[in-house]
């Protein structure tokens, strides 16, 4: 949460609408 | 050392924040587009026409080439760059110790399996270079990785890819390891 | 070609591969989102032209800019997630108060999910090893003996 909080307020918020999320599964290595 | 950046994915798979993956992704492909792209014209400053004309050839960036790859509606059409070509790969079946991968590559085995993401009759015998390439280097990388304690390594290192540099990297962690545990 | 400044940020942080934490690149991140809101526009008014025109020759274009509004989406997401890791790596080599040389280096937002972070691994910690806790950060190294 401490995270995705992080990202958002630093750049996520200011991309267009459709690429405002990242899924941080993918920080997750297989 | 407690920081430990994303790791790079395996073989054909790439992790989307590992930053070795962003810059593996960055290399260039000669392709050649199958459609117009209108108001891109980017390419030739000289040309009146805003589009990017069909049959266009182009060092294009393999995220790039990846994003527009497309089996059914053809964009782009992606060739292998040269060192996956037959030429090279009969030299790497006859002595794959002999190429400088960091001058050929420096991804040489991150983008060959990269490559097999695009349609190739080629395709197995490139991963099977690829594959050869690296079981064919691996026992002098990892001999001299071990041998090498406590001196300058960068000789060593010099012709190695970025995957062979960081195993090389993982051997001389396990030999100073080792040395200290017999020093106690 | 678009994304360049996108992969100056990696290669920014892919040179101080031992870990340091470089200056926060705020003026690199800005330029980035503005490639994106300038591509998004020009997607939007193509879209809007394919739709209402017919244009489908429009759509590789389109495909083309939603490629680089992806790459510099996931440029910028690493770029930020990497210092992270940097970041909390310095809490388990410097503790808790990091040297104001460092904290130079850090966005303001960056400062405050290090405060969170080091609030989530103190509760962690008074969960370890009854009343008193643990301090996990402690001997990092085994003892000599």
């Amino acid at each position: 949460a401490n995270t995705e909080t992080y990202l958002k307020s630093v750049a996520l918020k200011h991309m267009p609408p459709n690429l405002q999320a990242v899924d941080l599964g993918k920080s997750v290595q297989k | 050392q407690s920081y430990l950046p994303v790791p790079p994915g395996v073989g054909m798979e790439e992790n989307f924040l590992s930053l070795d993956d962003i810059l593996l992704s960055q290399e260039k492909l000669p392709t050649r587009t199958e459609c117009v792209f209108p108001r891109l014209g980017f390419v030739e400053k000289t040309s009146d026409t805003r589009d990017i004309p069909e049959g266009t050839k182009m060092e294009m960036p393999l995220w790039l080439a990846k994003g527009l790859y497309d089996n059914k509606r053809r964009l782009v059409s992606v060739e292998q760059p040269k060192i996956y070509r037959q030429g090279w790969r009969t030299v790497f079946s006859a002595d794959p110790n002999v190429v400088d991968l960091h001058k050929m590559g420096p991804y040489y085995y991150g983008l060959g399996s990269q490559l097999l993401h695009f349609d190739s009759p080629e395709n197995p015998e490139i991963a099977q270079t690829v594959l050869q390439t690296y079981i064919g280097r691996f026992r002098r990388i990892m001999d001299s990785s071990q041998n090498a304690y406590n001196e300058d390594t960068s000789a060593l290192v010099e012709r190695l890819d970025v995957l062979e540099r960081s195993l090389f990297r993982t051997g001389q962690i396990g030999l100073n390891d080792f040395q200290r545990w017999e020093k106690g | 070609m678009f994304c360049e400044k996108a992969i100056e940020l990696i290669r920014e942080l892919q040179r101080a591969s031992d870990g340091q934490l470089p200056a926060f690149n705020e003026d690199g991140i800005r330029q980035v989102l503005e490639e994106m809101k300038a591509l998004y526009e020009q997607n939007q008014t193509d879209v809007n032209e394919a739709k209402s025109e017919g244009r489908s020759d429009l759509i590789p274009t389109i495909k083309f800019r939603h490629c680089c509004l992806l790459r510099n989406q996931r440029c910028i997401a690493a770029y930020l997630y990497d210092r992270l890791l940097r970041i909390r790596s310095l809490r388990w080599e410097y503790g808790s108060v990091l040297p104001t040389s460092i904290r130079f280096h850090m966005c303001a937002e960056e400062l405050e999910w290090f405060n969170q972070y080091k609030k989530s691994l103190a509760t962690y910690m008074r969960s370890l090893g009854g009343d008193e806790g643990l301090d996990v950060t402690q001997d990092m190294q085994p003892p000599k003996s």
